[in-house]
């Protein structure tokens, strides 16, 4: 392998995605689909070493913004001296890392016609991402056959099976250290064991790590863009689609989701709104509307323009819980034991908001489920997923009368906790001395 | 089509980091013996037969779609990134 000589000074890398390739000349691939093969082309270096990679949502006009590795796919001359030739020729290239505005920056010829696991008139954005993300990390190229650090394109790899060559993997692992509790590697080569680097100097978070996100517990979840947020205290956790943890370590609220009040400590409940996609933030007795990541200008506002009384005609001061159930598409709020439903189709982007008739209703309405969740997302199938502690319970697309739900763990499911040592099986929260059991109770 | 296939193979291991740049401004020539040694690294480098001779199978290779960036990064390759930094510093 070849070493450039430079390297990132730090372990948790960020990336951001600023252009998509053309549907004009890659049909077959849509936005989702690109995120998902650059993830896994970056899984693959964080497969086997301590790198992490988080993506960050950004506005693609603002070129500064959007982390460490900022990807784009760029046509002929796109102003970094290195022009791309139309189809063929040159596929995509990547700055080696440094602290230059470019460092890291990855571009892919916009020419080329990109496919997921396509046929061989096409080239397959997965095994050239491994590649130029290894020239991002600091590798050169290698003559070493096989290594995915070679410059010629080699075709078309498993994406789901992918596993870095010995080249490369010792190479990653020279400039980052070994993955702990990970690929270890080489035991069973005979090749010399290679020291583990220095500790390299990063900026101190206050993490609370693994302990807070195995206690479960969390203020409010949400289901943004196919990806679930896990939000607790001044942190949050973030599930992609796959249910895999962007990293284990959480990212501070303030540093990802800008305008809200400085100190913010307690999200109260988060959804995203189904007719434009903005997201809602209650904190209290005030709202936020985020465009992406952005909080808008004219918010906070007062939670009273939601209308909500409960039955005995008090306003509302909080908000426990919000989702969007899938099954009708309607905004349900919950406090204080009762919910409310809203058609936001109808709603204004500014004003009063009236809640549907016949509303509030008990939450315990939610048959099998705790009254006081912390919060509900849809996911999947359209089911219903509540929120409590650090149980999870799941009412089936549409259903509300479904008796017996089995709750599962929250931290083993979703936050990628170990499986606590068996106990006394969990119970039905609404009938506490009824005993159910799940695979490992 | 001969003289144009053997100007974009140097072209090409230019590109690639295996040639020097030609520079406009010292008339520098490449040697006979320079462009064999570059073709014999690339040909190592992409594990053909070493020949120092632009083959088919050589050809070939340089013809494959591929990665922009250099596979040897010498001087002038630092030089460009010099270049462009002091460029954004302005």
């Amino acid at each position: 392998y070849a070493l450039s000589g430079l390297k990132w000074q730090k372990m948790d890398l960020t990336w951001s995605i600023h252009s998509y390739p053309s549907p004009s000349h890659s049909p077959n691939l849509n936005k989702e689909l690109v995120e998902t093969i650059l993830y896994y082309a970056f899984k693959a270096w964080s497969d086997v070493s301590p790198l992490t990679f988080q993506k960050q949502m950004t506005n693609s006009r603002d070129s500064k913004a959007g982390g460490d590795i900022r990807v784009s796919f760029a046509q002929m001359l796109h102003e970094d001296g290195y022009p791309f030739d139309g189809r063929g020729g040159t596929l995509a290239h990547a700055f080696f890392p440094g602290l230059d505005e470019v460092s890291g920056d990855t571009h892919f010829d916009n020419d080329e016609m990109w496919s997921f696991r396509g046929d061989s008139s096409s080239t397959d954005l997965f095994t050239v991402a491994v590649h130029e993300f290894g020239h991002a990390l600091g590798l050169s190229h290698s003559s070493s056959d096989p290594s995915i650090m070679r410059p010629y394109y080699q075709g078309p790899a498993d994406m789901n099976d992918f596993q870095l060559a010995l080249d490369d993997r010792v190479a990653i692992q020279q400039l980052y250290g070994v993955k702990e509790g990970g690929q270890g590697d080489d035991a069973d080569h005979d090749i010399p064991r290679l020291p583990s680097p220095p500790p390299t100097k990063t900026t101190q978070h206050s993490e609370p790590s693994f302990p807070e996100r195995c206690q479960g517990g969390f203020d409010a979840v949400a289901n943004i863009r196919g990806e679930v947020f896990f939000f607790k205290g001044e942190h949050f956790w973030r599930v992609n689609q796959k249910r895999s943890l962007w990293s284990l370590n959480p990212t501070l609220i303030k540093n990802f989701w800008i305008g809200l009040p400085p100190g913010t400590n307690k999200i109260d409940a988060v959804y995203e709104r189904k007719s434009d996609s903005r997201i809602i933030f209650f904190i209290g007795s005030q709202y936020w509307v985020f465009i992406d990541n952005k909080a808008m200008g004219d918010y906070p506002r007062p939670l009273s323009e939601w209308g909500m009384r409960t039955k005995s005609g008090v306003p509302v001061d909080r908000v426990d819980a919000a989702f969007i159930w899938a099954h009708n598409g309607k905004t349900y709020l919950f406090s204080g034991g009762e919910f409310w439903r809203f058609d936001e189709s109808k709603a204004n982007e500014l004003g009063t908001r009236h809640p549907d008739q016949g509303y509030p209703r008990d939450s315990s309405l939610w048959e099998g489920v705790p009254p006081d969740m912390d919060d509900v997302i849809s996911w999947e199938q359209g089911d219903a997923y509540f929120f409590k502690d650090n149980q999870y319970w799941v009412l089936k697309s549409g259903g509300l009368n479904q008796d017996i739900i089995t709750p599962k763990s929250t931290a083993v499911e979703w936050l990628w906790c170990p499986a606590p040592p068996m106990t006394s099986a969990p119970t039905n929260p609404q009938n506490p001395k009824e005993c159910s059991c799940d695979v490992r109770g | 089509g001969e003289s144009d296939q053997y100007s974009r193979a140097l072209d090409w291991l230019s590109r690639y980091g295996y040639l020097p740049p030609a520079d406009p401004r010292t008339s520098q020539l490449q040697t006979k013996e320079g462009i064999e040694k570059a073709i014999r690294i690339m040909q190592r480098f992409g594990g053909l037969q070493e020949t120092g001779v632009l083959d088919n199978k050589t050809l070939k290779l340089m013809s494959t779609p591929r990665c922009s960036l250099p596979d040897i990064i010498g001087s002038d390759e630092m030089l460009k990134r010099k270049r462009r930094r002091r460029r954004r510093k302005r």
